[in-house]
């Protein structure tokens, strides 16, 4: 929701940013 | 040695060089920042910032010993925790097809968390102004701890707590670390604030 704040906001979109790289790094369907 | 001023900004370069620059094979780094304006007042120690590095050494093949349910729990939040910080939902089929771990969800729900005057790990560490570093399984469990007995169901095997001037440094790792002075130096050099 719109309260979260901040500091969580930021490490929450780096967190899922990072997963999404980790996954495209690893489907097979990268290479 | 020499103090840094506090800046949040900063906090996410202090935690990734932590642990990207150890020995050891960590998974996460989090910074619980403490609230009290001074030695005297009352603390409250709330989320300042994470890193999560994950597991190197983990076969990608690992079985998952989560329910088919608690699996698909947890993709779902994560769905909307994505429309959440994007603000467009986010296609079914898209992303979060990857099964989420244990340590990431550990991670994540410590971002709901804080610790008052002295509870929990963090607080332990942060009342008594004393590492706390707890290695294995059996001792995790024996910790008398929420935090750590949770960090213990998801899988981690170490618990690290470091008090700093401003907060907590926490590092967690799926492997079994003995306590090294280096890291703790690291640690007090990199979260040394002059404030």
């Amino acid at each position: 929701n719109k309260d979260l704040p901040l500091s969580r906001k930021k490490s929450l979109r780096r967190f899922l940013e990072k997963r999404k790289e980790r996954q495209v790094s690893i489907s097979p369907y990268a290479y | 040695g020499e103090s840094h001023s506090f800046n949040q900004d900063t906090l996410q370069q202090r935690l990734q060089g932590l642990i990207d620059n150890a020995r050891e094979s960590w998974t996460y780094a989090i910074f619980w920042q403490s609230s009290a304006v001074d030695y005297t007042s009352p603390s409250l120690l709330g989320w300042g910032d994470g890193y999560y590095k994950g597991e190197m050494n983990k076969p990608k093949t690992t079985p998952s010993v989560t329910s088919f349910a608690e699996q698909e729990h947890r993709k779902k939040v994560l769905r909307e925790l994505n429309s959440l910080i994007s603000g467009s939902k986010m296609p079914e089929n898209e992303a979060v097809d990857e099964e989420v771990t244990d340590t990431e969800w550990f991670f994540l729900i410590s971002m709901t968390q804080s610790f008052v005057n002295g509870n929990g790990l963090p607080g332990q560490a942060m009342f008594s102004n004393q590492p706390l570093w707890i290695a294995g399984r059996e001792r995790l469990l024996a910790a008398h701890c929420d935090r750590a007995r949770q960090g213990e169901g998801f899988g981690l095997q170490t618990i690290v707590c470091i008090p700093s001037t401003s907060g907590v440094v926490e590092l967690g790792s799926t492997e079994l670390i003995f306590q090294s002075s280096d890291l703790m130096n690291e640690v007090r050099v990199l979260f040394n604030f002059n404030n």
